[in-house]
């Protein structure tokens, strides 16, 4: 389960802000995954006080409402990464960040369905640089897009551009992930799917021994 | 029991907090980091193993505007189905009340009374409205909450709050669960000009696949 509550002491219309949260939460929680099971209790309550002194927000499209937004994005973001960080079992954060989709929603889809994929997630924690799981993991997320035009980066390591496999330094590749590992640091997988503007991130943890382990002594 | 907020936040260290770049700086606080929030977080008795803190208490000190998301599971706790008639009828809210050990999933009817009667007991401790209080669970699903407990420690509870960094701290170690660590941040930034504060805690480790709405 995860919960969460949000404070800020900005000034906002109500229909306002539950809009601002909403996108907030998709961009941030909705986007982490640990193990694919949706919680029975997960929770997000935002209050605003609005005693900063601040003018009233009104509208989702004016300047102030963009400053908020971002901020909010940003904290609520920080706290999903955290959580994904956390995974249980876990020895690294996996960020997943998607561009050249025809939409961010689109992006979205493809970040969370690599992020999610079990396949990837053991790989990662077992040090292997392994694209073809995270090509296929991208590619059955519902979205459509050109193989030609994929493209795979693990860290700063190249493995596939224009749907074609690179040679790389296979040591080097599992030697970036073991360190992340070893440091509880972050797996960063660049995929890039065309030349569309929506672009989108996703987070989740390297699936290990313990994440069993843990789960098969806590009931719930 | 009897264990203070600053001693509460002693039993997990804090997460690192990976903020994205922005025009923000992060600032201490979480939750009380805005002006006008208090919080606690303090050992009631729920847990089933341990003494870490299990209960949290955010509050504002004005009609807050509120909003939520809320799990799309259909299979919903009785603390969601609550909050999002609470939410439904009201535009504001004053307070969260939170308890770990136990979800009060899949606990029919009896487990929807636990939350009223913990949200309105609250109400009543923190001189406000019923619908002002809003309530999470965590913890083991299909079990209702260890309500004695939590009705027992609530005088205590609304004592302990306070609008310090501790505060928020304590109530970020009381919210988690198999949590390793305890996840709280606060940013501020210029709004038109003028300098807003967001802050926030969050729990999760497990079970973790968020579709919220």
């Amino acid at each position: 389960t995860m919960l969460s509550v949000i404070t800020t002491d900005a000034l906002v219309q109500s229909h306002v802000w539950r809009k601002m949260v909403q996108i907030a939460v998709n961009r941030s929680f909705n986007q982490i995954t640990v193990d694919g099971d949706t919680s029975t209790n997960d929770t997000v309550i935002a209050l605003a006080s609005g005693l900063s002194g601040s003018t009233r927000i009104s509208s989702t499209n004016c300047y102030e409402a963009i400053q908020l937004q971002t901020c909010l994005d940003a904290v609520m973001q920080g706290l999903a990464k955290a959580i994904a960080w956390d995974g249980e079992g876990a020895t690294c954060l996996i960020e997943v960040m998607v561009a050249g989709a025809g939409s961010e929603t689109e992006a979205a889809k493809i970040a969370r369905s690599v992020a999610s994929s079990s396949l990837v997630k053991a790989a990662v924690y077992g040090r292997d640089p392994n694209w073809g799981r995270i090509a296929a993991a991208a590619g059955y997320a519902g979205i459509s897009f050109h193989p030609n035009k994929l493209r795979i980066s693990l860290g700063d390591i190249l493995l596939m551009d224009s749907g074609q496999p690179l040679p790389f330094d296979r040591a080097a590749a599992s030697n970036f992930l073991r360190k992340a590992g070893e440091t509880h640091g972050t797996v960063g997988i660049h995929i890039s799917v065309g030349d569309g503007s929506g672009s989108a991130q996703a987070w989740g943890c390297d699936l290990s021994y313990d994440y069993v382990k843990i789960n098969a002594e806590y009931t719930t | 029991v009897s264990l203070s907020t600053s001693e509460s936040s002693n039993y997990i260290p804090a997460a690192p907090i990976l903020l994205p770049q922005g025009p923000w700086k992060q600032i201490p606080g979480g939750v009380t980091a805005a002006e006008g929030f208090r919080a606690a977080g303090i050992y009631g008795g729920l847990r089933a193993k341990g003494e870490k803190p299990d209960l949290a208490l955010v509050t504002c000190d004005v009609d807050a505007t509120s909003a939520g998301a809320f799990t799309t599971n259909v299979v919903a706790a009785a603390p969601v189905v609550y909050c999002k008639k609470s939410l439904d009828v009201s535009e504001t809210a004053r307070a969260v009340l939170i308890n770990a050990g136990q979800a009060n999933a899949a606990t029919g009817v009896a487990g929807y009374q636990d939350v009223i009667e913990c949200a309105n007991t609250a109400a009543k401790l923190l001189h406000m409205k019923p619908e002002d209080v809003l309530v999470e669970s965590t913890g083991v699903i299909g079990q209702r909450i260890k309500k004695e407990a939590l009705l027992n420690s609530l005088p205590r509870l609304v004592t302990s709050l306070s609008p310090s960094t501790e505060g928020a701290d304590s109530a970020a170690v009381a919210i988690t669960t198999t949590d390793l660590v305890s996840k709280s941040v606060a940013v501020e930034s210029q709004v038109g000009g003028t300098t807003v504060r967001i802050g926030g805690m969050a729990k999760g480790s497990g079970m973790i696949h968020p579709n919220m709405a």
